[in-house]
């Protein structure tokens, strides 16, 4: 029901006529209801839902100089009071979305969330790449490189490689050590340092730096 | 390397690119 609330202000936020493919609001709703679970409409509806509840916890329950961050059905948030003002926060968002299962993990030990390493040095937040373990599994690696690396030439790669460093990385130091995971990673493909030199300078030339 | 710098210049980057793709996506 609270899905179907939410899919119905979607549709009527973003939908300037009211109108898909000559069907009304109502109609496309009367056709979802009862049918979606299960179905390919399930994920997006489950999307549309927390669309919903992000602006809810993000308005009401965190303070605006926190980060909340939400991919699929992971969110990460930052906290910077109490563990007791924490533990509360939980039991509002509990019992305002009772419908959601939460499963809560700390970052006392870095974490992923997603494909980004997030872990803290005495409560100051630090992000970086992470890496799959498997990835450095020689075992795996053939099978993988054609996963990671498909079609592609190794300019692209390390271009790819070297803009989400800058991304994910929080400081100078996180990015520098990701550099030379890359470099490394490079080697291992059997390619020169000196590729690797070229790209980087090459890189940093494009970013005027 | 001037590492803020280049924090800054990947951003601008991706705003321009995201805002480039938005306006393809209008026009399309």
């Amino acid at each position: 029901g609270e899905a179907i609330n939410a899919l119905e202000n979607f549709l009527n936020t973003y939908i300037p006529d009211h109108l898909i493919l000559g069907m009304t609001i109502d109609t496309i709703l009367q056709l979802i209801r009862g049918s979606a679970s299960g179905s390919p409409l399930t994920i997006p509806l489950v999307y549309i839902y927390f669309f919903y509840t992000d602006q809810i916890i993000m308005n009401d329950l965190i303070d605006k100089n926190e980060l909340f961050v939400r991919y699929r059905d992971e969110a990460f948030i930052t906290w910077n009071h109490s563990e007791q003002q924490l533990s509360s926060l939980f039991s509002i968002a509990k019992s305002r979305f009772p419908e959601v299962k939460w499963h809560i993990s700390s970052i006392d030990y870095p974490i992923h969330f997603v494909d980004i390493k997030v872990g803290h040095n005495t409560g100051h937040l630090f992000t970086g790449v992470y890496h799959q373990e498997m990835f450095y599994n020689d075992f795996l690696s053939s099978e993988l490189n054609q996963l990671q690396n498909p079609n592609e030439n190794i300019w692209n790669w390390l271009r790819k490689a070297l803009l989400k460093a800058v991304r994910y990385c929080c400081d100078s130091v996180m990015f520098h050590s990701e550099t030379g995971e890359i470099q490394r990673e490079l080697l291992r493909r059997g390619h020169s340092e000196h590729i690797f030199d070229e790209a980087l300078d090459e890189f940093y030339e494009d970013f005027g730096v | 390397v001037n590492y803020e710098k280049l924090r800054k210049h990947v951003s601008i980057y991706d705003k321009n690119r995201a805002a480039a793709k938005k306006e393809r996506s209008e026009n399309s």
